[in-house]
């Protein structure tokens, strides 16, 4: 462990409570996407697979059942305590488009041609465009809540965060994962506009508004 | 460099 991935998961952990404050403070899904929430679930599912068969530390374990249990509630906030807040219609982002090419790439390129080593490499592979879904909402609505602007800020940190965690572990360990590397590079790079109008805009108490 | 078994990151 060290500093920058320990930042990363409490900046991922933080995101995933100001989302869920969001929801339960405004009793509203609204400006959320479900779809990208049910990307996240099943990157989280995907990944966490070895919660019971490999034990790393106290800490690791909290964290994956934190992580997949808030996921779910989210989803379930969203599609049935507070659906009638659930904007179906600007959430029109066709996961498939996702989901399939990311299936067939993980087949052909990861570490080891094993069960569990490919549902991990779809997990990371998935995670690296889950929040597309996301940012199409918000392209579409042409705004974010504020609220909402400090969730991304907080998700897309933790994995900009992983990446120096990665450059840390590769001169202090000699630890090279390229798969998670190159995927944590492309997601963080999908945030890069959001974090631009973030910084300019939220930063100085603006609101965040796309050109519609 | 080997990458990481098991993957012990989150």
């Amino acid at each position: 462990m060290n500093i920058f991935r320990l930042c990363g998961d409490m900046s991922h952990l933080a995101a995933i409570i100001i989302l869920l404050l969001k929801m339960w403070k405004t009793r509203s899904v609204a400006g959320i996407s479900g779809k990208s929430q049910i990307l996240f679930a099943t990157v989280f599912t995907a990944r966490y697979l070895d919660l019971f068969t490999s034990f790393i530390s106290i800490y690791n374990t909290c964290m994956k059942v934190f992580f997949i249990g808030t996921v779910y509630f989210t989803i379930y906030l969203i599609y049935m305590k507070f659906k009638a807040t659930y904007d179906s219609n600007h959430d029109s982002f066709r996961v498939e488009f996702l989901i399939v090419p990311v299936g067939g790439l993980a087949f052909l390129v990861n570490h080891e041609f094993a069960p569990l080593e490919i549902i991990w490499t779809f997990s990371i592979y998935l995670e690296s465009v889950a929040i597309l879904p996301q940012l199409f909402m918000i392209s579409k609505t042409g705004e974010a809540e504020t609220i909402t602007s400090h969730y991304l800020f907080a998700l897309g940190s933790y994995r900009a965060l992983y990446l120096c965690n990665w450059i840390y572990r590769y001169y202090a360990e000699g630890f090279f994962d390229l798969i998670a590397v190159v995927a944590g590079v492309v997601q963080t790079i999908l945030y890069c506009d959001f974090f631009y109008l973030y910084i300019t805009k939220v930063m100085k108490g603006k609101k965040i508004s796309l050109p519609a | 460099c080997e990458n990481n078994k098991p993957h012990d990151e989150l």
